[in-house]
């Protein structure tokens, strides 16, 4: 199966 | 003080129009460079960015940057109100918790205000690293629409595969499954209707159809749409807003366990 990544994973916070 | 006069205000309606299903709440960003949005939706899978550069505006006037936290639906109902052709101005005093929408009609003989509340948003801003893709999509914006809507009919997500072949959409459901191949095409007599495919390497990435297709709903903003994939990273669906800037949409992909 696919799991959905989140945007969190990939961009960190400034 | 700010004042911000938008010649094109139907440009701001067709924004509101493209965001307010992805974003509930979100803080307007506005600094000399121009009026600019970050937000994620509420389950952090997709951002959207968006920038009209202030060089854009016929009058922009920002003292010191700003942030505006608004409601998005509630911003659209307002701008909603203005006339296809109207003139919109966004203004707000320093510490106000209110903005003010006016719109004029083109022959200035129609002048009204909308004030609307501002709202506490608690928000993080992400850093969005420059990325070398490696491969760039750019095709026109109403084809790609058609692709999302269709292939939603078939399947929940999409697996897009750049090879020196072209670029696939492919889906499969509980009824069958289909593939739909766009082939570089220069050709064509109007650029906006032609359809480039940079590759630096074959790519393949699944994504929910659900976010494609609440993406499409800025086609009206330009004729051409820009997606950029690279694996491992979201992918990078941009419209860009002639003379004025961008939307992106960003979307994390799909990961196999």
């Amino acid at each position: 199966g696919c799991n959905q990544s989140t945007i969190t994973e990939f961009f960190g916070k400034i | 003080m700010l004042e911000l006069r938008l010649v094109q205000g139907n440009l701001l309606k067709k924004v509101l129009e493209a965001v307010k299903d992805l974003v509930t709440d979100a803080n307007f960003d506005c600094s000399s460079t121009g009026f600019s949005l970050q937000a994620m939706d509420s389950s952090h899978v997709a951002l959207v960015a968006l920038l009209l550069r202030s060089e854009g505006f016929e009058h922009y006037r920002c003292d010191r940057n700003v942030s505006m936290g608004m409601n998005l639906n509630n911003m659209a109902k307002m701008l909603k109100c203005a006339g296809n052709d109207d003139i919109v101005t966004i203004k707000a005093d320093d510490g106000s918790d209110t903005v003010t929408f006016m719109f004029e009609s083109p022959n200035q003989d129609k002048i009204a205000d909308f004030e609307m509340k501002l709202m506490d948003i608690d928000s993080e801003h992400l850093g969005i690293p420059e990325a070398e893709y490696h491969a760039i999509v750019r095709m026109p914006s109403s084809e790609f629409a058609r692709i999302c809507k269709d292939l939603s009919s078939i399947g929940d997500t999409v697996v897009i595969s750049v090879t020196k072949e072209g670029v696939k959409f492919s889906t499969r459901g509980d009824i069958g499954n289909a593939n739909v191949v766009c082939r570089q095409n220069t050709t064509v007599d109007k650029p906006e209707e032609s359809t480039t495919i940079e590759m630096h390497e074959p790519v393949s990435l699944t994504f929910a159809l659900r976010y494609m297709n609440s993406f499409t709903k800025a086609t009206p903003l330009s004729s051409t749409v820009t997606i950029s994939l690279s694996s491992e990273l979201p992918v990078v669906v941009e419209y860009k807003i002639a003379e004025m800037g961008y939307i992106r949409f960003y979307l994390a992909p799909k990961i196999e366990d």
